[in-house]
């Protein structure tokens, strides 16, 4: 797995994200990458990597608005200028 | 397991 960290360099992430627990697919995907978003332009995420952790929070076991929740938190907080995604290529999660 | 998955529903997506 890769640490990626995204820097707020836009005023959104930019991201689409697929799954959760108790879905098929039972951790984060990212299906699509903005372009001009955050994480577009930090030029490090790609689709189809599994995220693993969000600023070193596990997004196991959590359904997908959870999760989806906690990366929208993540990336609004106005304590941290980035946001850390613990991602990987391959799906882990079962 | 792989029939367990198989009745696993899909998921929605979300832009963020």
């Amino acid at each position: 797995s890769t640490l990626v960290r995204v820097p707020k360099s836009a005023s959104t992430l930019g991201i689409a994200i697929e799954g959760g627990a108790n879905t098929r697919q039972p951790l984060p995907r990212i299906v699509t990458i903005q372009r001009g978003g955050s994480a577009h332009n930090c030029g490090q995420l790609k689709v189809g990597q599994i995220i693993l952790e969000v600023n070193g929070v596990s997004l196991r076991g959590r359904e997908h608005r959870d999760a989806a929740r906690l990366i929208a938190e993540a990336f609004k907080t106005k304590e941290r200028d980035h946001v850390d995604f613990l991602v990987t290529e391959f799906n882990v999660a079962l | 397991v792989r029939e367990k998955r198989l009745t696993l529903p899909p998921s929605e997506i979300t832009m963020l």
